[in-house]
């Protein structure tokens, strides 16, 4: 089972169509392997996107050196799934 | 314990097992009203169940709603599994759900892509696409909702099988696209198309492949806006509604625009809420009110479409 133990969603909001172009760009490379929850579509339409731990570093130096705001949406993806797990566990019960 | 949907947890999700078996159970506890049709199988083999809603006669109009496409999109199924054990229930009671009932049909796929589905409680939370094997790639699956012929391998849709809006090989390459296809088309008489999505709390309708607008824009526009308006009147919950291409982006190969472009006039995307804080990891304590919100908006579309035969 895949586990996604320190893995955030970033909340993006791109400024112009430059930084949308950038955004894309971001989740076409394959060794960062980020996953759009909501794809970057228009200059301040929030985008979410999940960054898996390794590259969490890099993206954000990526997002802050290009100014691109972001905030936090999720601060561990894998704690909110044992939650999630935990619920199902108790409601079957 | 004797199965009953009086024991069922709607407020929790659950498994692919759990929910094909409650499927069963709302049929049994509904004998004269829902019946369970199998309009095909998954990649996998799986069955591709649907519930059929219906009074009586012979190839009445029709209303097809599914959710679970995208398999991750949990709000979706468990919605679905709400909203048809309400649709039984409200039958002869709700003169709104009678009157649908007494003259048209309802099909509901609750679990549209089970393989997916099962990936996600077994391996991968997070799995979006079907589970097909791309043939001269490590990466598996395509998006069922780029599958579809309508605009199929354009804009908004991607050729590399690794990307999560990879189209597939060919217009509905999937099963579980193909199934669908073959049933509306051999129906003949849906009127109305309504494939629930999570999430970004959106109402949209065709086109999504281009930017012309609809011919039936002004209508359907109308419709989108007080569905939006009776969904938020339940807990705030604000939705934005469109078209495909002006509310979210260009998508290709749609499940609506397909519809749309095989003669079902009421064809609608429905993105349920995440609140802005969960995305796709929605917590289960939000299905009821999600469901409950969700439910005029289905209303309005099927009393207008009711009301509007074509």
């Amino acid at each position: 089972e895949q586990l996604f133990v320190g893995d955030q969603v970033l909340r993006v909001t791109a400024s112009d169509e430059e930084q949308i172009a950038l955004l894309r760009a971001l989740g076409e490379r394959a060794d960062l392997q980020v996953d759009f929850w909501r794809d970057p579509t228009k200059p301040g339409h929030p985008a979410d996107l999940r960054v898996p731990f390794p590259s969490l570093q890099a993206v954000k130096i990526f997002l802050e050196s290009h100014s691109i705001s972001y905030s936090i949406m999720i601060e561990d993806v894998q704690q909110l799934l044992d939650e999630e797990k935990k619920t199902m566990m108790l409601s079957r019960q | 314990l004797e199965r009953s949907t009086s024991t069922f947890d709607f407020a929790s999700y659950h498994t692919l097992d759990e929910i094909y078996d409650w499927l069963d159970t709302l049929v049994a506890d509904h004998p004269g009203l829902v019946s369970k049709i199998q309009i095909g199988q998954s990649y996998e083999n799986r069955p591709l169940y649907v519930l059929k809603f219906s009074t009586g006669g012979s190839n009445r109009p029709a209303i097809w709603l599914d959710t679970g496409i995208h398999s991750r999109e949990w709000v979706t199924q468990a919605t679905g599994v709400w909203t048809a054990n309400k649709l039984a229930e409200e039958y002869g009671q709700d003169p709104s759900v009678t009157a649908i009932l007494d003259s048209m049909d309802i099909f509901f796929e609750i679990v549209t892509n089970p393989d997916g589905y099962a990936f996600t409680h077994s391996s991968n939370r997070m799995w979006r696409k079907t589970r097909s094997i791309n043939a001269g790639s490590s990466c598996v699956g395509v998006d069922p909702n780029r599958n579809w012929d309508a605009g199929f391998g354009g804009s908004g849709s991607s050729s590399n099988p690794c990307s999560e809006t990879y189209h597939g090989p060919y217009a509905h390459s999937e099963s579980e696209v193909k199934s669908i296809v073959d049933f509306i088309l051999g129906h003949g008489n849906v009127k109305a198309v309504i494939s629930i999505h999570s999430y970004s709390q959106m109402l949209m309708f065709p086109y999504g492949y281009k930017r012309t607008a609809a011919p039936d824009y002004e209508e359907l526009n109308e419709l989108a806006k007080k569905a939006v308006n009776d969904l938020a009147a339940v807990h705030g919950t604000e939705y934005t509604y469109g078209s495909i291409v002006d509310t979210i982006y260009m998508a290709a190969g749609t499940t609506v625009d397909w519809a749309y472009e095989n003669g079902v006039k009421y064809s609608y995307t429905f993105e349920l809420r995440d609140r802005g804080h969960y995305g796709f990891l929605l917590p289960s304590s939000q299905i009821i009110p999600t469901a409950t919100e969700t439910w005029p908006a289905l209303m309005d579309i099927m009393v207008h479409v009711q009301q509007h035969l074509y």
